[in-house]
């Protein structure tokens, strides 16, 4: 049920960047190109057709601060609620675990239940606090997560966490539904005379007409 | 659905770094659009390690605040442009920049009017230098501007000035959109509203055959 890191590479090929000259120079790495960041990302049988990776993992070694940004449409999915109300309430996170295949939107109490569950099974692996865990999800709305398929594999992905491109690379191909290309960027830049690094991953091709808060 | 997760080894404070992500979500993110529907689950998580060695930013009008914010902008704009470019059967990257408003969200509304545009984008695929139906898309944004101020160009080319339609060569611009389709690049729409400080971008794709076929397809 799991895949290692250069093979999920080889599934989609990675999005041109456009990036505006200034001062900062890009670096490879995206979400893992700052200190601190692991990821991870591997088929983990949530999708309905093919073996692309389905689930991505990033985490920090300290105590990350925090912020978020959702969606503002009334009909929000259970792990966008959960999260704002952890971001309410805490200030720091070390863990943010995605999954792609449903979007456990319109799921109700059941699918906020499945994020509690996945969170803390996450949690325990991670050996952290479980309202230190965020959680995304995309895919089928009105599908909950394949929860048992999930849980099975987080030990795997949990192992399989690593600082290095290729994990970097392989949390942005799980993340992806219908994208023809993963997304991921990372930059080198100074603030206050101290190089500092920026990276991130994204997904998204269809149903797309932000407006998050 | 649009997801994102952000990673720095900054050193920021909470309230500061909340900020600075949504001013960020708002430059890029909240600036894109594909085919106009929102999603019951689009999210940006943002965290920032401080295991750089940074000074704390701990004001948002200090000179290392500005700094990040310039960083975090980058990155975010450089994830959601290719989001954009890689919009469900999209064949080109628009791109729409919009100058002389009285404030930057006003820029910003109007050029993401034009960007989710159905007709725009619909013209952009069938290269066809629409300047009719972009300027018709900037003035229901919303955002009050004098008409007869409106400028507007398609790449280097002038289509209407002084909110009046120009000369110009129609097949030249007619290739340029259809270079980009043939080669996935960028199609550039330049508007012009007055004389104000305001500037906003806004990013999207043309509206092909394929959008319709792939969403006939995929059923929720």
């Amino acid at each position: 049920i799991s895949m290692t890191a250069s093979e999920v590479s080889n599934h989609i090929p990675p999005a041109p960047i456009f990036l505006p000259q200034g001062p900062w120079k890009q670096i490879p790495g995206g979400v893992t190109a700052a200190e601190g960041f692991k990821a991870a990302g591997l088929y983990g049988g949530l999708r309905a057709k093919g073996d692309k990776p389905d689930l991505a993992l990033v985490t920090c070694d300290v105590d990350a601060t925090s912020a978020g940004a959702f969606t503002t449409n009334v009909v929000a999915a259970a792990p966008v609620l959960y999260c704002k109300t952890v971001l309410n309430t805490s200030k720091t996170a070390r863990a943010v675990l995605i999954n792609a295949g449903q979007a456990n939107a319109a799921t109700g109490d059941a699918g906020y239940q499945d994020v509690r569950e996945s969170v803390s099974s996450l949690a325990k692996l991670l050996q952290m606090k479980p309202e230190e865990v965020l959680i995304e999800s995309t895919g089928v709305i009105g599908q909950r997560i394949k929860k048992e398929a999930l849980l099975k594999s987080l030990p795997k992905l949990v192992n399989s966490l690593s600082a290095s491109t290729e994990g970097a690379d392989a949390a942005a191909v799980a993340i992806t539904t219908t994208d023809l290309v993963s997304k991921s960027v990372a930059i080198q830049s100074q603030v206050g005379g101290t190089d500092i690094r920026i990276g991130g991953m994204a997904k998204g091709s269809g149903m797309i007409h932000p407006n998050m808060a | 659905t649009m997801l994102g997760v952000i990673t720095t080894d900054a050193m920021v404070s909470s309230d500061v770094w909340r900020k600075m992500v949504q001013v960020a979500v708002n430059r890029s993110f909240n600036q894109i659009t594909v085919d106009g529907d929102t999603s019951t689950n689009d999210t940006v998580i943002a965290l920032a390690s401080g295991l750089s060695r940074s000074t704390k930013i701990s004001s948002y009008n200090s000179n290392e605040a500005v700094q990040l914010q310039a960083g975090l902008d980058v990155v975010m704009q450089g994830l959601a442009k290719s989001i954009a470019w890689d919009g469900e059967g999209a064949t080109c990257l628009i791109e729409v920049t919009v100058t002389g408003a009285d404030s930057e969200p006003e820029a910003a509304k109007i050029a993401r009017s034009v960007a989710s545009s159905s007709l725009v984008k619909a013209a952009v695929y069938g290269r066809d230098p629409n300047w009719g139906r972009i300027a018709a898309a900037a003035g229901y944004a919303g955002i009050s501007f004098d008409q007869t101020k409106l400028r507007v160009l398609l790449g280097d080319i002038l289509l209407m000035d002084g909110g009046e339609p120009q000369l110009f060569d129609r097949g030249a611009a007619s290739d340029y959109l259809k270079k980009a389709g043939e080669i996935h690049g960028t199609v550039a729409i330049n508007v012009s509203v007055g004389d104000g400080p305001g500037r906003g971008q806004a990013w999207g794709c043309d509206l092909s055959y394929d959008y319709v076929k792939i969403n006939a397809e995929y059923t929720t």
